[in-house]
């Protein structure tokens, strides 16, 4: 059974990082786009108990599992989608939000995005000038296997181009956006249909900003590799 | 009342608003001795989690902005200033935890900052449209477990103004903040008065024991073409108590549909 436990001790008042034994799973029911096979969730619920309490927390999630390659073509100029090896014919759609007034709720999403699968898009795009959406948004994606392609907040109006010309250096503080960026990241990562980070809408962010961007978000090399050469955890983390 | 058991709990009812200029009262008076109605004017139900526009929208104080053109109807905030949209959201909840339980008060997002004060208590949430605020507030519950929260919302700091014609992102002022851009307004859409200033992503409370699990990070490599599969995965671990914690931890995965374990 994929059911795995281990004991650890914890300092008081510390905070840890922790990497737990890795699972193994042969032939997993692979997650596809919509039009290309079916969306399989697996739920992934991690635990943890202390002596003479009893559960302390939990935490579950959807997990896909999938892999998504991207690349800039030579020839075209365009950035092409592999999914699980295999090429994808990309159809989609921008995305800004759902309302206005921001009134975003799961019945919202679920009949937005459901609506998005039956035109038969497989990738929707959330615009710089919009939002980070949010895991509601994910999870519907998830389950009508729409790819997201999800940019951050910088727009050729409003970050150096426009009318009339708008400010290149992007938001005053860059610190700012970058702890707003990171932690986007930690609520959005574990969803199968996030395809692609971008840093802005027609527009390269600051040189900082991006150089920081490009640098958290690339991907480490074991998961790059497509051998069958099998590293120890300890190499990833 | 009953003991509070692991989890998350939703803050997403009960909740009421009011613009800062017309309350007098402080945010310590707010959660301590003056808590608000809902009939005790200027208090209005609130939309949370939603936009201050979505509050007044949802009290008939101003016109839906997205029929006709009553959007032109609403005073924008670069006409009227940033105070005129700076709103008292205020609700009360019920927590008593156990010994060894500690609670956390989470938002998900606020635009754009914002002064929370729980029983008299006050904390700042930073500016950023797009950023988590966790808040342990154990220490500070009520003893009875009736608890008073009131969070002040700031609007974003760069608002800007819409030009006459109008225009893609307004004046681009919106750009010097971590905010959404559309606001201004865009060849799609009108300008958005408050700028969606307000809590706009959900609030909840978190009881966990004294180790608390920080955002897991699942990860897969797949080798033999797919036939082979790993799921890896890193998450951060908190022990708020004042002892070593002797920890059992676990993971488990099974299918979404009927809950069954999968087998290898």
């Amino acid at each position: 059974e994929h059911l795995q436990s281990e004991h650890l001790n914890i300092a008081a008042g510390s905070h840890v990082v922790h990497t737990l034994p890795e699972l193994f799973f042969y032939k997993p029911d692979l997650w596809w786009p919509n039009g290309m096979g079916k969306q399989p969730l697996y739920n992934v619920e991690i635990t943890v108990d202390v002596e003479n309490f009893g559960e302390s927390d939990s935490w579950s999630h959807h997990f896909g599992f999938r892999k998504i390659e991207s690349h800039i073509d030579s020839a075209t100029g365009g950035r092409l989608f592999k999914v699980n090896g295999q090429s994808i014919f990309i159809r989609g759609g921008n995305w800004i939000l759902s309302d206005g007034l921001l009134r975003l709720s799961k019945r919202r999403y679920e009949t937005d995005i459901k609506f998005h699968a039956e035109m038969n898009f497989n990738m929707m795009r959330c615009w710089g000038g919009g939002l980070a959406e949010r895991p509601e948004f994910y999870h519907y994606c998830d389950i009508y296997g729409l790819l997201v392609w999800q940019e951050f907040w910088i727009t050729g109006d409003c970050d150096g181009r426009g009318i009339p010309v708008s400010n290149p250096d992007g938001p005053l503080d860059h610190e700012l956006f970058l702890l707003c960026a990171r932690d986007t990241v930690k609520l959005l990562r574990n969803h199968p249909s996030l395809a692609l980070w971008v840093g802005g809408n027609e527009q390269v962010p600051p040189d900082d900003i991006n150089t920081a961007l490009k640098m958290d978000l690339q991907l480490h090399p074991y998961f790059e590799s497509s051998t069958d050469l099998k590293f120890s955890i300890e190499d990833i983390y | 009342m009953a003991e509070e058991g692991i989890g998350k709990r939703l803050l997403d009812r009960g909740w009421l608003a009011a613009r800062s200029t017309e309350v007098d009262l402080t945010g310590v008076e707010l959660t301590t001795t003056h808590p608000p109605s809902a009939e005790q004017s200027p208090w209005v139900e609130a939309v949370v989690p939603g936009t201050v526009l979505a509050t007044l929208v949802k009290n008939n104080l101003v016109r839906d902005p997205f029929y006709g053109l009553d959007n032109e109807t609403i005073i924008d905030i670069g006409e009227s200033g940033r105070d005129y949209y700076t709103f008292w959201f205020f609700t009360m909840f019920e927590c008593k935890p156990s010994t060894n339980q500690h609670v956390d008060l989470n938002f998900r997002a606020i635009n754009y900052s914002a002064d929370v004060y729980l029983n008299g208590h006050k904390e700042v949430l930073p500016k950023g449209m797009f950023r988590r605020h966790c808040i342990d507030v154990t220490d500070i519950l009520d003893p009875d477990g009736k608890n008073l929260l009131a969070v002040l919302v700031y609007p974003p700091d760069n608002p800007g103004k819409i030009p006459p014609d109008g225009g893609q992102g307004g004046d681009h002022e919106i750009g010097k903040d971590v905010a959404a851009q559309y606001v201004e307004g865009w060849d799609w859409m009108t300008p958005i008065r408050d700028r969606n200033t307000g809590i706009w992503d959900e609030v909840s409370l978190l009881i966990t024991g004294p180790v608390k699990i920080i955002d897991p990070h699942l990860v897969s490599s797949f080798f033999d073409d797919y036939k082979r599969a790993y799921l890896h995965s890193t998450l951060e671990l908190v022990n708020k108590s004042n002892f070593v914690a002797e920890c059992s931890l676990s993971i488990q995965v099974g299918t979404e549909i009927d809950g069954d374990i999968c087998v290898v």
